[in-house]
């Protein structure tokens, strides 16, 4: 609840006229968005919480003390979905094609919540670095993707802090109304150093003080 | 060097051997359109009398002067099974991506515009114009804040005779979420994603503004010029219109009905989600 209060009290503020028509003074313009960044990041915190209660209704109960906690596993590696949850994270990046998780994963999930009451669907555009990459839906049938170069203007840009060049996209259908759908995505490792990593390659002398557990 | 198509089965568009847009094929009509930038200069005066009052963040008011872009853009055209897009570059602080997605009855226009060079001295206010062939006949409609659509006549008022001392800015109403223009045959409508000033000052034709730096006060009470920066260069924006374009009467849903359909859509967004699953096989996470 007071997440939720940090964003309502600052969309009260946002009712001014001048933010509305955009004719307050730059630095009110910049203690604006201030604000709003602080409420919606503020906000985030529930979300998480609630889509994690979602996908995982018997943890209901014990939601503030699960989201709290490190994802455990089973000791044979056998997933324990009863505590785990996910961190749902936003890009506001997006915008200029910039988003950490899909460009440094090698694996990762991506949610859409429909805020209407039908059905949707929407073409999600993601910044990647890899060249191949699988997409599935939740029940494991393969959805096509396609590869696009990012536009040049846009990897030009003076402030964008990244490296990718392309986007991966695919139609996120059916995605039920005020429900949400997730889509799992593999990156595939094509060489040694997409794997590995280039410095794998530089040997190394490694210091075991401790006994080292391979899985 | 060649003329050349993206689309779908529900739309083509055509583009010049320039790389500007030029002829829309969809919902049941064939026809002449044309997309392009153009910027107007800010008025400049001292605010001591109205005659002289600058543009600024109250008030849009050109001095006249109409600029246009190069009529040769550099492009880039990229074409696959979801999605076939044509990067155009109008200059260093212009450009656009023009994009059909294989599902959609839209076409898609993400623009980016910035900073707005003002070494000229000169404020700028940028639109994009969409020229089409239908007969609008001063007429074009505009949303009022997603509820109502409004009926606005070129250089008309309802309740009294206008003579507009300002022809342009007398012209531009607020689009929060659309701006259309018909005739008995064709209709086309333009959604944005924020809201913009728009007209139709001319017939068949749709204009947004997307963009505007200016280097004085209008003294209406901000006492600052309209001149953003961010990382000590002018504000760079981008944004999405849409462009919905067919017969009046097509089938079901009618046209009108799939803007509707589309504006709901892009104003109230799905909110997206990304979650690092390095260590969860496919199967743990089903």
């Amino acid at each position: 609840e007071p997440h939720l209060t940090a964003l309502r009290e600052v969309m009260g503020v946002m009712q001014h006229h001048d933010a509305v028509t955009g004719t307050e003074k730059q630095h009110v313009a910049e203690d604006y968005a201030r604000r709003l960044t602080i409420a919606i990041r503020a906000c985030s915190v529930t979300t998480k919480d609630v889509l994690n209660q979602l996908i995982n209704p018997d943890s209901k109960d014990e939601l503030h003390s699960v989201s709290k906690r490190n994802p455990k596993f089973h000791p044979h590696g056998a997933y324990k979905a009863k505590n785990y949850t996910f961190n749902y994270k936003s890009c506001n990046y997006l915008n200029i094609s910039q988003c950490d998780i899909s460009e440094t994963s090698s694996q990762f999930v991506v949610t859409l919540y429909n805020p209407l009451a039908h059905s949707g669907y929407q073409y999600v555009r993601l910044p990647i670095l890899g060249e191949k990459y699988i997409v599935k839906d939740y029940k494991g049938v393969e959805v096509v993707s396609q590869i696009v170069p990012i536009a040049e203007s846009i990897l030009n840009l003076p402030f964008r802090q990244s490296n990718t060049t392309h986007e991966l996209v695919f139609l996120a259908n059916e995605l039920p109304p005020l429900g949400y759908k997730s889509f799992f995505i593999t990156k595939l490792m094509e060489s040694f150093d997409d794997f590995f990593g280039a410095e794998a390659r530089e040997p190394s002398v490694i210091q075991l003080d401790e006994p080292v557990y391979y899985e | 060097n060649d003329e050349f198509t993206i689309g779908n089965k529900y739309l083509n568009i055509s583009f010049s051997k320039n790389g500007m847009l030029s002829t829309i094929t969809a919902n049941g009509v064939s026809s002449y359109l044309r997309q392009t930038f153009a910027y107007y200069e800010g008025a400049f005066g001292d605010n001591s009398e109205f005659i002289k009052r600058a543009s600024g963040a109250y008030i849009f008011r050109p001095n006249g002067t109409e600029k246009f872009f190069g009529e040769n853009v550099e492009i880039k055209i990229i074409k696959g099974g979801l999605v076939e897009e044509v990067h155009q570059k109008f200059n260093e602080w212009i450009s656009q991506i023009v994009r059909v997605y294989s599902e959609e009855n839209h076409v898609e226009f993400e623009w980016l515009v910035g900073p707005i060079p003002i070494e000229d001295k000169v404020g700028k206010e940028i639109v994009t114009r969409f020229y089409s062939g239908i007969q609008s006949e001063g007429v074009f409609f505009t949303d009022s804040n997603g509820r109502e659509i409004i009926k606005r006549v070129r250089n008309h008022r309802d309740t009294w005779t206008l003579n507009l001392a300002e022809k342009i800015a007398g012209n531009y109403y607020p689009v929060t979420s659309k701006i259309a223009i018909e005739d008995d045959n064709i209709r086309m409508t333009v959604l944005n994603d924020r809201a913009q000033g728009g007209t139709s000052l001319q017939d068949g034709v749709i204009e947004l503004m997307i963009h505007r730096r200016l280097l004085h006060d209008d003294a209406f009470g901000v006492a600052e010029a309209l001149n953003e920066e961010a990382y000590g260069k002018g504000l760079v924006a981008r944004g999405h219109h849409y462009l919905v374009f067919g017969a009046q009467k097509t089938s079901n849903p009618s046209l009108k009905a799939r803007e509707r359909f589309l504006e709901v859509q892009k104003l109230l967004p799905n909110w997206i989600f990304l979650s690092d699953a390095s260590v969860l096989k496919f199967e743990e996470w089903q």
